[in-house]
């Protein structure tokens, strides 16, 4: 409220934009795309397949009050207390991946035998702020 | 490789099993590794370890690898479209137990054997495979022969094969040769025209041997084809020259270890559900044993 008493009227068309400064800051903490392909590292020789490989990262700013938006535990906003009220040593939560998804990897191994293999935790699928 | 086998380190703490992802958080592809961390640096998952070698080490300058033989290629990249998507992202088949597949091509086959090859009936081959990239913590759940035909050869469409397996105690410290210690017969039939690979499975024969961590697993295999198809009761007549590339040894197995993707894994879903707290109208049993009396104390206790 004391927000919009302060602000000017504005005609409603820009309220959409008043408002989404509030619900969607500037780079916020989100999932961002990034592709490698094992010829760019030349592990091409030993790792057959995938071809290509999208591990993805997370980036951006932790809004103050984080909420179920990022399933981001209590700690998380009063980690960010600590911050600015209290000691400015200890760190703002960061913006760091909540979930993964598996990969799996053809190689050849030093003595020429193939191996399939599984692995968890190899494509960040969301984020968090912690 | 040869030390990740069987060898368990402890930490400190007795009981304590050094989890391969400490090192892999200390690890950083560029540095070496801190002499403390070598020990555990022998339980990372193949991957890695390869990762945090390539990061010190020019890997273009290093001696090049054994190079598999490119039927076992062709067959393991086949393997690979069944399992996993373009992406590499692993395919929920619920038939699809296995979350690692270990393609071997024997090192030396006895040689003292080709005239039988120029006969041309009766195939017969002596194979020593080395698993020692195999590790403790990834236990077998399939163990197949992989027969791959060499489709120049015109065969018929249908023959009937038998084969004869021997695994041999090789006994390295007497030069003298190997002994069978046991041996199985198959027989099997197949239409060669659709198909390049034949798999022959010998779990139930290899399990005893690779769950007692053998390393050299030497077997000698008589092959022997006719054509002809015994469901059709066609007569079984003269044998024919079927050229069989020695066979691979395939294992499909369940790798145990944290960094392995398990579908199943009750863990996981943990970790995504976190616990609910325990319902309080739950009957729990009084460590003295009267159910009564608890109950009516906890009730009071809710009320209060």
């Amino acid at each position: 409220d004391e927000n919009l008493k302060e602000a000017p009227a504005t005609p409603p068309h820009n309220l959409s934009e008043y408002f989404k400064q509030f619900l969607f800051p500037q780079n916020e903490c989100e999932l961002h795309n990034f592709r490698l392909s094992f010829s760019q590292l030349k592990w091409d020789r030993w790792i057959i397949a995938p071809h290509r490989y999208s591990p993805q990262y997370c980036k951006g700013d932790c809004p103050r009050v984080v909420g179920h938006r990022y399933g981001s535990p209590v700690h998380t906003m009063v980690q960010n207390i600590i911050y600015e009220k209290l000691d400015s040593s200890v760190p703002k939560p960061s913006c760091v991946p909540a979930e993964y998804s598996p990969l799996s990897v053809l190689t050849i191994e030093p003595d020429g035998s193939i191996v399939y293999k599984e692995y968890e935790d190899m494509i960040a699928t969301k984020c968090t702020c912690r | 490789s040869p030390y990740s086998r069987g060898r368990v380190v402890f930490d400190k703490s007795p009981g304590l099993l050094v989890a391969p992802e400490d090192t892999a958080i200390e690890l950083s592809p560029l540095l070496r590794l801190p002499k403390g961390v070598r020990r555990g640096y022998a339980l990372l998952p193949p991957l890695l370890k390869v990762l945090s070698d390539r990061g010190h080490r020019n890997w273009e300058s290093e001696a090049p690898r054994l190079q598999p033989h490119s039927r076992a290629l062709r067959y393991m990249k086949r393997l690979y479209k069944m399992s996993a998507t373009k992406e590499g992202i692993p395919k929920a088949n619920k038939s699809h137990l296995y979350n690692t597949v270990r393609l071997f091509t024997p090192c030396s086959e006895c040689k003292r054997r080709h005239k039988d090859l120029m006969k041309g009936d009766v195939h017969s081959v002596d194979l020593l495979f080395n698993l020692d990239r195999v590790t403790a913590l990834e236990h077998l759940l399939k163990s197949v022969l992989l027969y791959s035909f060499d489709t120049s050869v015109p065969v018929s469409s249908s023959i009937t094969c038998t084969c004869h397996l021997f695994v041999k105690e090789r006994d390295f410290s007497s030069q003298v040769c190997p002994s069978v210690s046991h041996s199985v017969a198959f027989s099997l039939h197949f239409e060669v025209r659709k198909r390049k690979w034949v798999e022959i499975d010998v779990t139930s024969f290899l399990q005893p041997l690779i769950a007692t961590n053998r390393r050299n697993i030497h077997m000698a295999v008589n092959f022997t084809c006719l054509m002809g198809d015994p469901q059709q009761n066609t007569k079984l007549e003269n044998p024919i020259n079927v050229a069989l590339v020695p066979p691979s040894l395939l294992l499909y197995l369940n790798d145990t270890s944290e960094q392995a993707y398990h579908r199943w894994n009750s863990l996981r879903h943990r970790r995504k559900n976190p616990v609910r707290p325990r319902q309080r109208n739950s009957l729990r049993v009084d460590p003295t044993g009267d159910k009564e009396n608890s109950w009516g104390k906890r009730a009071s206790r809710r009320r209060r």
